[in-house]
């Protein structure tokens, strides 16, 4: 569940 | 903890060189310590971002190392936006690209290129890499020295004086 959650808050930075 | 005090030796701006016996010594901490590999993203993404050139090249030679030494573990850090976010900061003129010097943006350049080869299943990196191709910050693919490559081959030691 956690490497999940951390999978969903992983984004690549706004440009 | 003990990573800490590795990395700021192996990228201390006082080094008169790039120090090969404290970079394997970072190295080998990462790789004892369980949460080894997320510590030491966290640390080299600073010290990657310091305005002193000499400690961000020492910080991407230590990178560069830790990605043939220090296995899947340490790869799939590094292929975490995460992390990937703080080298793209560094090459962004809407981030610190502009206060940046030439030396350490194309460093941080040839490294994700080489990684987008070498390591394929590390999606992100790829992403991130084309992402900076289509700002316009990466206008071609930089040509890599064999010896540059990413093989997991260890980096050379220092000869005894």
């Amino acid at each position: 569940l956690g490497e999940e959650s951390e999978e969903r808050d992983d984004h690549l930075l706004p440009m | 903890s003990e990573i800490e005090g590795e990395v700021d030796k192996a990228t201390n701006p006082s080094n008169r060189q790039e120090d090969w016996e404290y970079i394997i010594g970072f190295c080998d901490q990462i790789n004892k310590e369980l949460e080894g590999p997320q510590i030491a993203v966290r640390l080299l993404a600073h010290k990657i971002q310091s305005p002193q050139e000499w400690e961000a090249v020492q910080a991407l030679t230590v990178l560069e190392a830790c990605m043939k030494n220090c296995g899947r573990r340490f790869h799939n850090e590094v292929g975490k936006f995460r992390f990937l976010n703080e080298l793209i900061k560094v090459v962004s003129p809407k981030y610190l690209g502009d206060r940046v010097s030439e030396k350490v943006k194309t460093k941080v350049i040839e490294l994700l290129y080489s990684w987008t080869v070498a390591l394929p299943e590390e999606s992100k990196i790829k992403d991130a890499y084309y992402m900076l191709k289509r700002q316009g910050i990466v206008m071609f693919d930089p040509v890599i020295p064999a010896d540059r490559t990413l093989i997991p081959s260890p980096p050379p030691r220092p000869k005894n004086p």
